[in-house]
């Protein structure tokens, strides 16, 4: 019904709120350019895609998250379990993760809180922050079902307090490349990464190694107006941004809160990273075959820079705007799910590093130092010739008095100037940089080819012994990107340019005579009539087939080339049909294999572009492989599957058997497994993992009770849901509804107007004289009732 | 201590021969296996209850020796890093 309703108008009490997905508040200017609801048009809601948040954990029983939740998506890291509920605690400080959340899959129309940007989608949490990190608690968060979990946000990284140089550890790093590698079952993982919220300590994100990685999306934030956020801080590795809140006056972002609420505190880049997570999710939904490069493409083709206001914006030599606060631009989702359904995956990447160089050059104070390379592209070695680039990383080992006066430039062939690092007024360490990796995207789609020059200057902020120079000792430059243009499909596509039949040579004519006498050898192709020449276009006949068109060049072949076969009796090769690429005669169910593009049909042993319900195309063999038993449609695997047989349902590109009611499926066992008694549906077999409960029960928190427990009331049947026990207000034992309607408090508070307060801070000076206030009325004083707070205030 | 860093009692190692191996070393020193690090092949968490789980210097004691053992190829005990909600 989404398609076809043009007014999207959900019933989530704070859907009228969301000013950045949609414009009904008459009263302040619209701005919807991410166009999300665009994109939720054209029926993309996030279905079937997999997205998990790595932060504190999620409140998984949040009424907005709970339909959407999945727990095959999750796990606690901190705890070794497979509960992500966040640890709740009187600091109220692990809210991040289900803030998090709700902006990605927060469900839509539930009458809760918002609606999420992919509200569709599959979400779950990784709780990894509430503990000790470690280089191995952020690998093994980053590993989590890597071929269930298609995308993985994170809004967190080192300290952003402009002084801090640190990124992934050796396993972490190792755990990115495996989830590119083999993540999605070779498409690659996803990783979202917010850009940092440093802009108010002069941070810089190229000081960040998670946000600088190849690997992962940055994203980076703008206010409501294309303003720079005050938290802001700009690099050359952001590859787009969201709207955010910004300036104090600029309308918040309301998602959802721990405690089953709302909130509209969630501020900085930790909403962007969230939202972006939620649009690749409208664009795999569009494509599953989008590989984790595709995905960095679409975004830097659809992104806009549109009115986003920052002094740096620039257009590179492809063509493209870019900034280092806001990369290539606001993002559009509506773009994106339009390139992605009709994306051909980019070429595949290549990688040119170069030797490192070693300048070993002092760097003088107040002056620029310049080390230039000249990149051939790699255009010698074909597995690694890049032609068209991607990504840019430049290593750097230097020694510097104070690290923080240095600012860092690249220059491409084409002249394009990339900023790797500003001066960073608080950062005085003495570390330098050692063989730190600097990354930019900023010469997207340029050539490779030609001289690159780093540019180091040494501008002193502060006192500082301008004598202790510092060295640039080594610098090494790696270019990423392909050896063919990667857009090549996107016009229409070129298919292999076969001859046409037209050119199936008649029988041999005999040639005019020769002028002068050809007396020499023929060629060993000829037959037994002789030739007039040496070659194998001399030929008077052919010893086996003849090719070529009757009035030009004809020659004698051995045998018939791709695009043709041999009719013996006629000693001819004829043309295949169009579609074949090699076949044993000219009808379309001759064809021995297909040409590129199309895949061979095995029930009708004719080459197609769509293999029939049931098979996926499979590229290497260009044939039609039958899909896993219990999918009843795939893509590019057997078991990637897009639709499941009857008795079985999608989880991710699985197919996992539907568990009738009162079972659930447990995924080490591959298994329905019964749920507890009291719950309809569950998540696992305890009495705590309910999802619906049994006739008759009430659902408290994630169980299943007979009657509420103390502390809880029971709420009003509502259609189609399980009576709910809500909690009562703090401190009081048993309520009869909402708000102020406590009966009876926890020790240590009184019952006063229906509502607990604490002993220590209402009580009476003396009984007796209380009761004559009381008695002549002169509670409504507010001298009296300080002094006689239980008497005047208590009920009755 | 901000800039110091945080030694705890949590291992990864690099042991081939699949998880039984694993277990086997783990035990031999004192180490309880904790399982693979997510998708690292080869790569387990170890944990040493009787090493003190936060220290300033890492922490030498018979389960130092896992560094030799052949089956090992790399370990690294676990530093706390300072990660930021954003």
């Amino acid at each position: 019904s989404i398609q076809n309703d043009p007014n999207f108008n959900f019933n989530d009490p704070k859907w009228s709120s969301m000013w950045y997905i949609h414009c009904n508040d008459k009263s302040s200017p619209c701005h919807n350019e991410m166009n999300i609801l665009g994109a939720w048009k054209k029926g993309y809601t996030g279905k079937n895609v997999v997205v998990t948040i790595l932060d504190d954990g999620i409140e998984r029983n949040h009424p907005d998250l709970a339909p959407n939740y999945d727990h095959l998506a999750s796990y606690d890291v901190n705890g070794n379990d497979y509960d992500p509920t966040p640890r709740y605690d009187f600091r109220n400080q692990n809210i991040h993760g289900t803030r998090c959340a709700g902006e990605v899959a927060a469900a839509a129309n539930n009458s809760h809180c918002i609606v999420g940007v992919a509200f569709n989608a599959h979400i779950g949490g990784i709780r990894m922050l509430d503990g000790d990190v470690t280089d191995l608690v952020e690998a093994k968060s980053l590993g989590i079902r890597p071929d269930y979990i298609d995308i993985y946000s994170s809004s967190w990284g080192p300290k952003d307090d402009g002084r801090t140089v640190d990124g992934p550890g050796p396993l972490t790093r190792q755990a990115l490349e495996q989830g590119i590698k083999k993540g999605r079952k070779g498409l690659g993982s996803i990783f979202v990464w917010a850009s940092g919220n440093g802009g108010r300590q002069l941070d810089h994100c190229s000081c960040d190694g998670y946000t600088s990685s190849i690997f992962t999306v940055s994203i980076s934030s703008t206010t409501e107006h294309g303003n720079r956020p005050w938290y802001l801080e700009p690099c050359s590795a952001i590859l787009a941004s969201t709207y955010s809140r910004g300036e104090l006056n600029d309308r918040t972002i309301v998602t959802t809160d721990l405690h089953q609420r709302c909130t509209d505190r969630h501020t900085g880049t930790s909403v962007s990273a969230p939202i972006v997570a939620g649009i690749i999710a409208l664009a795999l939904e569009a494509n599953l075959l989008l590989t984790w490069r595709d995905v960095q493409h679409l975004l830097v083709r659809t992104s806009r820079p549109l009115h986003l206001k920052a002094d740096d914006w620039k257009t590179n030599a492809a063509g493209l705007r870019v900034s280092h606060l806001y990369g290539f631009g606001l993002v559009d989702a509506e773009a994106m799910v339009q390139e992605a359904s009709k994306w051909r995956t980019v070429p595949p990447q290549r990688t040119c590093t170069h030797k490192p160089l070693r300048p070993n050059s002092y760097i003088h104070a107040g002056q620029t130092l310049n080390s230039s390379t000249v990149s051939s592209g790699c255009s010698d070695e074909a597995d690694r010739e890049v032609k068209f680039l991607e990504h840019v990383v430049v290593s750097v080992l230097l020694t510097h008095p104070r690290r923080g006066d240095l600012e860092i430039s690249l220059i491409s062939p084409s002249g394009t100037r990339s900023q790797l690092l500003a001066k960073r007024l608080y950062d005085g360490s003495n570390q330098g940089f050692r063989n730190w990796e600097f990354m930019s995207v900023h010469f997207w789609g340029e050539k490779a080819e030609g001289s690159w020059t780093l540019e180091i200057k040494d501008c002193p902020s502060k006192l500082r012994n301008t004598e202790v120079l510092g060295n640039l000792k080594e610098w090494s430059l790696t270019l990423y990107g392909t050896s063919e243009d990667p857009y090549l499909h996107h016009s229409s596509s070129t298919n292999q340019d076969v001859p046409g039949p037209e050119g199936v040579l008649d029988e041999p004519e005999l040639q005019e005579e020769e002028e002068e006498e050809y007396n020499g050898p023929c060629h060993s192709d000829c037959g037994d009539q002789g030739c007039d020449g040496p070659k194998a276009e001399h030929c008077l006949n052919c010893a086996h087939f003849s090719l070529g068109r009757p009035n030009t060049e004809r020659a004698c072949v051995s045998h018939c080339p791709v695009g043709y076969f041999g009719d013996v009796a006629a000693r001819r090769c004829k043309r295949c049909h169009r579609n074949c690429e090699r076949c044993l005669g000219q009808s379309e169910a001759k064809c021995s294999s297909c040409r590129r593009g199309l895949y061979m049909n095995p029930l009708s042993s004719t080459c197609v572009d769509t293999c029939p319900q049931g098979h996926y195309g499979n590229q290497e063999q260009q044939r039609c492989v039958e899909c896993n038993d219990n999918c009843k449609g795939c893509v590019k695997d057997s078991d990637r599957c897009t639709a499941c047989k009857q008795g079985y349902s999608l989880a991710g590109m699985t197919c996992v058997p539907e568990c009738t009611k009162g079972t659930f499926f447990h995924l080490e066992e591959m298994s329905c497994r019964r749920c507890h008694s009291s719950c309809q549906t569950c998540t696992g077999p305890g009495k705590g993992e309910c999802i619906r409960c049994t006739e008759g029960f009430l659902q408290q928190e994630w169980r299943c009770v007979q009657a509420c427990a103390p502390g809880y009331y029971s709420g009003q049947p509502s259609a189609g849901r399980n009576r709910m026990c809500h909690r009562c207000e703090e401190n009081c034992l048993s309520c009869s509804g909402p708000g102020t309607a406590c009966l009876r408090c926890k020790d240590g508070f009184s019952l006063v107007s229906r509502t607990c307060v604490v002993n220590s801070s209402c009580n009476n000076a003396d009984e007796i004289f209380c009761e004559m206030v009381k008695s002549n009325r002169l509670c409504e004083k507010k001298l009296y009732r300080q002094f006689c707070c239980k008497t005047c205030l208590m009920n009755g | 201590v901000h800039g110091r860093d945080v030694f705890t009692n949590h291992w990864a190692v690099r042991v081939t021969g699949g998880h039984l191996e694993a277990d086997r070393v783990a035990a031999k020193y004192g180490y309880r296996n904790l399982g693979q690090i997510g998708s690292l092949e080869d790569h387990y968490h170890f944990h040493h209850s009787r090493v003190v789980r936060r220290a300033a210097f890492p922490f030498r004691g018979t389960h130092s020796f896992i560094h030799m053992d052949p089956q090992v190829q790399w370990v690294q005990q676990q530093k706390v890093k300072t990660r930021e909600k954003r």
